[in-house]
């Protein structure tokens, strides 16, 4: 869960 | 704000496909229409939701406003709109409550109800413009039943898109399981077909549960488009009418 919620770290700060 | 809604049954669908995902929203209120977005609490999915004014007849917003609503009293308060009644939303400035009021079409029966507001301090999400690898078009329907399926079996499912079509794939206790699509083209019923458009081969295993959830909202549409890209998060969007849409964004499951 914690690299899926990194993934959308970066994704949303792009 | 004022914001009038032919059909009360898209804000209830709406709000149905998103309330078990996020719970407590900022409505957020412009002359272009009326926004929202929120991540679900562990942080792995996200609720976009925009509806553009051109869905509303008439729309005015004179002021931004954010409406913060907790979307269970929004849904006990929709559940007493009929799905073809006229529904109207109204705030004032700095508004303590947003009304909504519902008209049946048919007789002179008016229903009126104020929903306290709530302050939410909800940071402002950017969400990138994203050119996606593969981009699949199906039946809402369709998907619906792929999940739904696949979630019998398994909690993941595989997405893999080559250009002989899409597959998905899951492996649980009981066995494994998996459906594959070829692009077709309906020509009788284009609502049925299937469409694939890639630039690159793609595979990611995904939460089964997440999209069931996102499938409550395949009443909304006729069609559905998954955007994958490699190490991004998914994008599953429902098109509205006028341009508006109900989009989730959901984050792949990573191996060591």
């Amino acid at each position: 869960k914690i690299f899926q919620q990194q993934i959308f770290k970066f994704f949303l700060d792009g | 704000l004022e914001a009038r809604l032919e059909q009360a049954a898209m804000l209830k669908r709406v709000v149905d496909a998103i309330k078990d995902l996020v719970q407590d929203c900022n409505f957020d209120c412009n002359d272009s229409g009326i926004a929202l977005q929120a991540m679900d609490n562990s942080h792995v999915a996200l609720v976009s939701m925009m509806l553009k004014s051109e869905s509303f007849s008439p729309f005015r917003c004179d002021r931004n406003i954010a409406l913060g609503i907790n979307l269970t009293s929004l849904t006990k308060v929709l559940r007493a709109a009929q799905g073809d009644d006229i529904l109207t939303l109204k705030a004032e400035d700095a508004p303590d409550v947003v009304n909504l009021t519902f008209e049946s079409p048919e007789s002179d029966r008016l229903s009126e109800y104020d929903i306290k507001l709530m302050d939410i301090d909800q940071e402002h999400l950017g969400i990138p413009d994203t050119e996606y690898a593969a981009t699949i078009t199906l039946p809402s329907s369709e998907f619906s039943r792929i999940t739904r399926d696949l979630s019998a079996l398994s909690e993941s499912v595989a997405i893999e898109c080559t250009k002989e079509g899409v597959k998905f794939t899951c492996t649980g206790d009981i066995g494994n399981g998996s459906v594959s699509l070829r692009q077709h083209t309906n020509v009788e019923n284009d609502a049925k077909s299937v469409d694939i458009s890639l630039t690159e081969p793609v595979a990611l295993t995904f939460s089964l549960k997440y999209l069931v959830n996102f499938c409550k909202a395949a009443g909304l549409s006729d069609r559905v488009r998954l955007c994958l890209s490699n190490e991004v998060p998914l994008l599953v969007e429902y098109g509205l009418s006028n341009n508006s849409y109900l989009r989730f964004y959901l984050a792949p499951k990573i191996g060591d």
